[in-house]
């Protein structure tokens, strides 16, 4: 995170905000609803608190503007610049306008009143721009599900280093954003991707190329905005070049960057898992043999991709087939006639013909830390 | 591929414009050019590409560009 310079900071704590107009584009109920909230992010891990008055000198005025709006930084017209706030002050100090050509939403359109609201107001307060890619405070808009905005460890620690801890005697956490090189980093899930390798961490994927030394680091929605964060299991069918993602009993395909039309479907009506099954740990399709590899709890299921249908016999205890690896596994992905096991903060490299473990690596072995 | 990266001329403004807005670029004086490394440009690019977790190249590649699109904050990335 990153203060305003000059550390310019409120000296009390309990400030007032006021609506000095509304957007057209939504109700103001709505309007009202949004920069609530927007506040509540921030009064939830701080001792600041926020009261909405409408009469009087508000210490932080809300605006809507098109354009030049008389401050030396004009808005831009549609996308671009969406909005901007001033550094804690009197007069103008503390302010948030918005551009009035944006589209304003309460949902997963772009551009939602209440994220933007949120990123402002960390400026009104005296926060600058983050350089983490899940910080409330990085200046790009990025953006999916309206009911999940969340202040990261850092935005936490970034307003806490300018008005101390919360009252609150449980002292609010955030999640953090993974570091490749980070010896405890553990996955959800691990697919390869047109000859790539994609690892995914709650609202993370970290992208790994073979013409790239180093992984970028991502949110999922930047590539799928309409796939959830926590995605529990991935693999790509390269016959198909498409991607399945797997969240408890549903899944989504993508081709490249698009989400095929008709997802998420059933894991039970598509693969004819029972219903027992809840969701799945780990998974790879072998590219080979056009068969499809389960991980649930201690047993695995194979499906049959030409056949469209679960081979016979199945599920079978995982220690059986793959010993050394453990009962369970948090992810899988095969490369070069290696399968790739991840549980925790150990990774299995096991070979498949021999039937046993060849290397025990840290998960992050991919990343050249 | 092209050996040499060249942009074209409406790219060549938005970054002038973007690292300006943003990075505190000084306009006088001041142009995007060819094979200038140690230009102020070159430097704020790679400021620019440091603080999004580009590829420092110091020079506006596609991923560099494709950021600098993005919708975002109109509050600059370094104090002014």
């Amino acid at each position: 995170f990153a203060v305003t310079e000059g550390n310019p900071k409120w000296e009390k704590k309990d400030l007032t905000y006021s609506i000095e107009n509304y957007t057209p584009d939504l109700a103001r109920e709505d309007v009202d609803n949004a920069i609530r909230k927007a506040f509540k992010v921030w009064s939830d891990v701080s001792p600041l608190t926020f009261t909405k008055i409408s009469e009087g000198e508000a210490d932080i005025k809300i605006s809507f503007y098109y354009g030049d709006h008389r401050d030396n930084s004009p808005f831009d017209g549609p996308n671009g610049i969406l909005a901007h706030a001033f550094q804690p002050g009197p007069g103008i100090g503390g302010d948030a306008h918005f551009d009035e050509d944006e589209k304003w939403t309460k949902d997963h359109r772009n551009y939602n009143l209440y994220r933007v609201a949120a990123h402002e107001f960390g400026h009104s307060l005296g926060l600058s721009h983050s350089s983490d890619i899940g910080a409330l405070m990085y200046p790009s808009y990025a953006f999916s599900d309206p009911n999940d905005i969340q202040l990261s460890q850092d935005d936490i620690d970034g307003i806490q280093a300018i008005y101390g801890p919360s009252d609150n005697p449980i002292q609010p956490t955030g999640p953090t954003t993974p570091q490749a090189c980070n010896r405890k980093l553990t996955f959800d899930a691990v697919t390869t991707l047109r000859g790539e390798k994609m690892f995914f961490k709650d609202r993370f994927y970290l992208r790994k190329s073979p013409y790239d030394s180093e992984a970028e680091v991502n949110l999922i929605s930047l590539f799928w905005p309409s796939l959830p964060s926590g995605i529990e299991a991935a693999h790509e069918v390269t016959e198909h070049d498409i991607v399945r993602f797997f969240k408890g009993d549903k899944y989504w395909a993508t081709r490249g960057q698009d989400v095929l039309p008709g997802y998420p479907r059933s894991i039970h009506r598509s693969f004819g898992f029972p219903t027992t099954v809840k969701k799945i740990d780990a998974t790879f399709s072998d590219e080979y043999d056009g068969k499809t590899y389960f991980f649930v709890g201690n047993k695995y299921w194979r499906y049959n991709e030409r056949r469209r249908s679960m081979d016979a016999g199945y599920p079978k205890l995982i220690t059986n087939d793959f010993p050394g690896i453990g009962s369970k596994v948090d992810a899988v992905v095969s490369d070069n006639e290696f399968l790739y096991f991840f549980s925790g903060t150990r990774q299995y490299k096991f070979e498949p013909q021999t039937k046993r473990v060849v290397a025990l690596l840290k998960t992050n072995s991919w990343f050249n830390c | 591929f092209p050996a040499h990266l060249e942009i074209k001329e409406q790219d060549r403004e938005m970054v002038q414009n973007y690292l300006e807005k943003f990075y505190d670029l000084k306009t006088v004086g001041v142009k995007l050019t060819k094979n200038k490394d140690s230009s102020p440009v070159v430097e704020k690019l790679k400021k620019m590409q440091g603080f999004f977790g580009l590829k420092v190249t110091g020079k506006p590649d596609n991923e560099t560009l494709t950021m600098m699109k993005q919708p975002r904050c109109g509050v600059p990335d370094v104090s002014r």
